[in-house]
């Protein structure tokens, strides 16, 4: 259980950094 | 067709990888790019997340008296390790130069390496689950195997205490696992085999019972009712070896979706 909430908070962790990463790429497309 | 095999991976994953495989669009279309912006922040929260990863996950390795899994886990967490160092060597390049190609493809690379290792680490972890199914399943199918020497009611009496709670735990967990499944084929397999186990559990006893009573009684047809016993006893063993083989696979046969 506690590894499965920890794979949440990487998953959250990982899609904040990817959307802030593809933010500024946006504008270009 | 789903990639993950279980609805709590594929929660866990599927809005990941989406955005993953978009930022690696983007990255392509805009070869050139915008300045990127600072990531130290949203990349000192992926390896807060990794480092507790590690912790929950080297406990895990710690208490577990799955062999596999201790074998197995390890390579997971340090995939995790090593992209969560690709991002923050990413971030650390990003902010000395925004344009820089090396650090868009090294941030990639991490994101991916996330992505792949918490995947690789689930799966270990799943795969764990299900062994523990599986032992259960194995326990059902050693009674079954003891079904041909039961000769007394008072035998009888016992193999059936000793066969029920099994068998409900076995169909406990088989059921709770077939929800999670994502493939509607082997979730069609496991309930199809769980409710033979089911119908045919107290057809068995019956001819158990049968053939015990034939047995005392030193009667016509005991070898014809033994035969019953047992051709029924391979059934349930038949269904429930099924059940383990379905229970292990975590890959898609394309001939069978289609």
């Amino acid at each position: 259980e506690m590894i499965l909430e920890a794979a949440k908070s990487i998953a959250a962790a990982t899609s904040a950094l990817v959307k802030a990463a593809s933010a500024a790429q946006r504008e270009l497309v | 067709m789903p990639v993950f095999h279980t609805k709590t991976i594929e929660s866990i994953l599927e809005p990941v990888a989406q955005q993953v495989s978009r930022l690696v669009i983007l990255h392509e279309e805009a070869e050139d790019g915008n300045a990127m912006p600072d990531l130290e922040k949203p990349v000192f929260g992926v390896s807060r997340a990794v480092q507790n990863l590690v912790k929950v996950g080297r406990e895990t390795i710690q208490s577990s008296d799955d062999a596999i899994l201790r074998q197995d886990m390890p390579a997971a967490l340090q995939r995790v390790e090593q992209a969560a160092r690709h991002l923050e060597e990413a971030s650390g390049m990003l902010k000395a130069d925004p344009f820089s190609q090396p650090a868009r493809k090294k941030l990639i690379e991490g994101s991916r390496g996330i992505l792949q290792g918490t995947s690789s680490l689930l799966l270990c972890f799943d795969e764990s689950e299900v062994r523990k199914i599986i032992s259960e399943c194995k326990r059902v199918l050693d009674y079954l195997a003891v079904a041909e020497v039961v000769d007394s009611l008072e035998d009888l009496v016992r193999f059936v205490k000793d066969l029920s709670p099994c068998l409900s735990k076995v169909s406990r967990e088989v059921d709770g696992r077939q929800k999670e499944l994502t493939h509607q084929v082997h979730r069609d397999i496991l309930i199809r085999c769980l409710e033979e186990v089911k119908t045919l559990t107290p057809i068995l006893i019956c001819s158990m019972k049968i053939y015990i009573q034939i047995h005392a009684q030193g009667g016509k047809g005991g070898e014809e009712a033994g035969m019953n016993r047992d051709y029924l006893a391979q059934r349930m063993t038949d269904e429930l070896n099924e059940i383990i083989r379905v229970l292990q696979l975590t890959t898609y046969d394309e001939d069978e979706w289609d």
